[in-house]
């Protein structure tokens, strides 16, 4: 990626943090997806030694790919096709690979992404040039093909998972999840993580795209990091002209003949399509051309591509395009790849110009396309289709866990798809620009490499742990993270911890450690049965019928209470001390008096590296109603606070949301 | 038959294998076999789950269940890029 280094502080005068040989590049990273283009310079291995020894992985022949098409960066390539073939018939090779090549883009695009080697001169049509590597670019990487033109299937996905685990990956990164939501924790990602995560391999997973809505979130499972999406510090910016002298901001990707400098006669798709309902959204075949030709065209978003719709204006003979954000989007102004001048624009803007558009007797407009911009703020803001909790299978564990970058990302592309994905496109580029958790997912995966390098000790929960207390949920300023749906304050529910902060994570002071054990007893806690014990875990672990299990005591870095009723809710965490001796003291941060939380003991003394300390959290609730002024946001009254512990040195910052449902 | 096959995400009980096999991967034929006779493995998990990935009518997976060991017989679920 360019510049998303920069932005998250791993740019050169931050080199030191992280070993550039050695351990660092005895990582491997396993990307579950779409697959990888080999021959993208995001995987050359030039300057790498030997494959470690640890690796069993394999290169898989077939369509177009054969072992020759890994190397000493790209050490594995698998492809997983019997579930979908089972539903498909046999893949025809004359139109996509039945092999590790990724035919659709995301597959390169998040590997590379993690652990893309070092490409000078990245760009995408000359947007966002620059300096392009993975998060940890000097980790090896291993791809399985799980996902195929028409679909992903679960059955392909477990082999995937059961491959990686086989092969020694380090870190799995899964940037997919399943179409219909989960109710428990049975479904196979989750199963397939807690088999990784018993091997000590880090599970980061997408939260999915299903913002702003509540209780929207894919993999929450607490053995998996959940990855919510924010922005960097980069714009697309294109304008938008109106022939009353307006104009406004949007977002734009086009490359190629600028519009005629003059206004164009400027016309809304409902009134240029013969179909009422869905006229307005530009979907193909609903514009008469006689209405269009020549013309600017308003589209609305939703249903289809945004870049299709662009199609759409384009073979109908129009000349340029406006998007409006969909309602729920607000102002978050993703960049696409558009064939013709077009830009889409936030809802504010939206609303005014589709006002001007229908009633100006003679509405006229023009785009222009601005380029890259840089040092744009606030930033991050937490992107509007980023999946929210609170978490719909067990509401007392806040997920998601934190927020990486996830918006307008430039990472390698397949050389078998234009940059729009649309069949139509026959431009061919080396890296591409999308958005989604997708995206924000693999920057998590290559920040637990880093930090996997840096503490080969350390368990997957403590990577989490360490990633989550040390990311932060306010600017500089000291304001809290945005959401641009809303252009008001994030709140857990959107951004977990926080955003990540890597060269915090490196010495997070303490850190929050579970085991194996630990996570049977939560599915104890939740009265999960034998059968349901064995299915997840394949171990023949027993709850203790004798044993009183709950949820509050699974050790994890941030706190959820869900209120039912005026009481007290007693949370317990033990936190090892990774840092040097010291004492640490905390502070706890409530929006709301209604619910006293106290802290017990207040100061913890710390003595020698890898000690563990204890202590306990009470939730006073005085009644069962919220309280009058707790914010009532779409999931119900929620109230936000934190509880902090610091030596002076770290701050060891944990999130606390309270709902009452 | 007619009747739809599906693909099918099998959770065998590893600890109740019986002592006749010395292999996990031959007690999930036999048993896939007493279901179905004609339906063939298309994946034995070893480290994410213990069991194994087939096509069945839902009367073969139904049959399936009964079998001893035989933890959950699971339909295949679509999944999406994010």
């Amino acid at each position: 990626t360019t510049r998303t280094p920069l932005f998250l502080g791993l740019d050169v005068h931050n080199a030191g943090l992280f070993p550039e040989t050695g351990a660092a590049s005895d990582v491997v990273i396993g990307v579950l997806d779409s697959g990888v283009w080999p021959e993208s310079k995001s995987f050359s291995d030039e300057g790498y030694g030997p494959v470690p020894t640890t690796w069993k992985g394999e290169c898989e022949a077939g369509t177009n790919f054969t072992a020759s098409h890994c190397n000493r960066k790209l050490i594995g390539a698998r492809f997983f096709v019997r579930g979908y073939e089972g539903e498909y018939g046999l893949v025809d090779e004359s139109k996509e690979s039945r092999s590790p090549r990724d035919d659709d883009g995301h597959g390169t695009h998040t590997a590379s992404t993690a652990a893309g080697s070092v490409v000078e001169g990245a760009n995408l049509l000359g947007f966002a040039n620059g300096t392009a590597r993975g998060i940890a670019y000097r980790a090896r990487v291993a791809v399985y093909k799980v996902c195929w033109k028409k679909d992903c299937y679960i059955s392909d996905i477990l082999a995937g998972i059961d491959k990686a685990i086989a092969d020694n990956v380090n870190i799995l990164s899964i940037s997919l999840g399943s179409i219909n939501k989960a109710t428990d924790y049975t479904d196979h990602i989750t199963i397939g993580a807690f088999a990784a995560m018993e091997r000590g391999i880090f599970v980061s997973c997408s939260a999915g795209n299903f913002g702003p809505s509540p209780f929207s979130l894919r993999n929450e499972a607490p053995w998996i990091t959940t990855v919510g999406a924010g922005t960097i510090d980069r714009d697309f910016p294109a304008l938008a002209l109106l022939g009353n002298g307006e104009n406004y901001t949007g977002a734009s990707l086009f490359k190629g003949e600028a519009l005629p400098a003059k206004l164009l006669p400027f016309v809304h798709a409902r009134k240029a399509s013969n179909n009422a309902t869905y006229g307005k959204y530009c979907y193909p075949g609903t514009l008469i051309p006689e209405r269009v030709k020549g013309k600017i065209v308003m589209c609305e978003e939703g249903g289809n591509d945004n870049v299709e719709k662009g199609e759409v204006v384009k073979a109908a003979g129009g000349l340029g395009m406006i998007i409006a954000n969909r309602p729920n989007y607000g102002e978050e102004l993703q960049a696409y790849a558009f064939l013709l001048p077009a830009a889409n624009v936030g809802l504010k803007a939206g609303d005014i110009i589709r006002q001007y558009v229908i009633t100006d007797p003679n509405p006229t407009a023009s785009i222009v396309i601005q380029g890259t911009a840089v040092n744009v703020q606030p930033s991050p803001v937490l992107a509007a289709f980023s999946s929210r909790g609170p978490n719909s299978i067990t509401p007392n564990i806040l997920k998601p866990d934190l927020i990486a970058p996830g918006v307008n990302i430039l990472a390698a592309w397949t050389g078998a798809l234009g940059p729009s994905g649309l069949a139509s496109d026959t431009r061919r580029v080396e890296f591409n620009i999308i958005s989604g958790t997708s995206m924000s997912c693999p920057h998590v995966s290559g920040l637990a490499a880093l930090l996997k390098s840096v503490h080969p000790e350390w368990s997957p929960a403590a990577i989490r742990s360490a990633l989550m207390t040390t990311a932060y949920s306010t600017y500089k300023d000291g304001q809290p993270l945005l959401d641009i749906a809303t252009v008001k304050p994030s709140t857990p529910f959107g951004h977990g911890a926080g955003h990540v902060s890597p060269a915090m994570a490196i010495s997070p002071g303490l850190i929050y450690d579970l085991t194996t054990e630990d996570y049977i007893d939560f599915l104890c806690a939740l009265k999960y049965n034998q059968s349901q014990i064995i299915k997840v875990s394949r171990g023949d672990y027993t709850c203790d019928p004798s044993k009183t299990y709950s949820v509050a005591d699974l050790n994890y870095p941030s706190f959820a209470v869900n209120v039912d009723k005026s009481d007290t809710y007693k949370y317990t965490r033990t936190v090892t001390n990774v840092g040097g001796a010291g004492s640490y003291s905390v502070k706890v941060i409530s929006e709301t008096t209604e619910v006293k939380i106290s802290v017990e003991p207040a100061v913890l003394t710390f003595k020698e590296v890898n000690e563990k300390k204890s202590y306990e959290v009470t939730f006073t609730v005085n009644s069962s109603k919220p309280p009058r002024f707790s914010s009532f946001r779409p999931s119900g009254f929620n109230s936000f606070g934190s509880i902090e512990w610091s030596d002076g040195k770290h701050v060891v910052a944990s999130p606390v949301a309270i709902s009452w449902t | 038959d007619g009747a739809q096959q599906g693909t099918y995400i099998v959770h065998m009980a590893k600890s109740q294998m019986p002592s006749s096999f010395d292999q996990h991967s031959l007690w999930y034929e036999s048993s896939l076999k007493s279901a179905s006779e004609s339906a063939e493995m298309l994946y034995t998990y070893n480290s994410a789950i213990h069991g194994f990935a087939t096509r069945l009518t839902p009367e073969e997976a139904d049959s399936l269940m009964t079998q001893p060991g035989v933890i959950s017989v699971q339909p295949e679920q679509q999944y999406e890029l994010h």
